[in-house]
């Protein structure tokens, strides 16, 4: 565990309690994307599933119990609890061109020909396109409230910072994993044009908002 | 060893 590491999954907690947070002090699921979080329930579940078949420490278990537990309190949250708020006519974003072209991809580009592994592998590469429903719906409704862009800052930043770890890690562990650093990179660079924005208006005191 | 590839991270 290295400070990269550590830091990249505190930001990736704290966006998930930011997210909570958001929905449960605001009573509403308004600028969230369901399809996202629906893709983010599966990402968690398709990686997790070797919570059954090997330990590697406390911290990693509560972590991966954590991520999936929460994923699916923020479903049911937008889905069911808060329903009348969420904005489905936004949220149009059409998931199968993502689920289907992954799924495939994990078929044939993976570690090895499992059933876990290619589980794993099509979890990686879904998480990495996993945020696009919901930046598609703020350019859509052309605006994000700030507390949902310190959300999407937190998770993007969260990938980020895995890759300075995977760097490090390559350096002084000799671990390197292509399929995570090619998804990572991926990941990270649908986040930039959010972090310019984030950057430029959100952190000067301005919220989001696109010109139509 | 292979398997202990990404397993520890999240």
């Amino acid at each position: 565990m290295n400070i990269f590491r550590l830091v990249g999954d505190m930001s990736h907690l704290l966006a998930i309690i930011i997210l909570l947070m958001k929905m449960w002090k605001s009573r509403s699921v308004a600028g969230i994307s369901g399809k996202s979080q629906i893709l983010f329930a599966i990402v968690f579940t398709t990686r997790y599933l070797d919570l059954f078949t090997s330990f590697v420490s406390i911290y990693n278990t509560s972590m991966k119990v954590f991520f999936i537990g929460t994923s699916y309190v923020t479903v049911y949250f937008i889905y069911q609890h808060f329903k009348p708020t969420y904005d489905s006519n936004h949220d149009t974003f059409r998931v199968e061109f993502l689920i289907v072209p992954v799924g495939g991809l994990a078929f044939l580009v993976n570690h090895e020909f499992s059933l876990l592994e290619i589980l794993w592998t099509f979890s990686i590469y879904l998480e990495s396109v996993a945020i696009l429903p919901q930046l598609f719906m703020v350019s859509k409704t052309g605006e994000a409230e700030s507390i949902t862009s310190h959300y999407l800052f937190a998770l993007g930043s969260y990938r980020a910072l895995y890759l300075l770890n995977w760097i490090y890690r390559y350096y002084f562990e000799g671990f390197f994993d292509l399929i995570a650093v090619v998804a990572g990179c991926v990941q990270t660079i649908l986040y930039c044009d959010f972090f310019y924005l984030y950057i430029t208006k959100v952190l000067k005191g301005k919220k989001i908002s696109l010109p139509a | 060893k292979k398997d202990a590839r990404v397993k520890d991270e999240l």
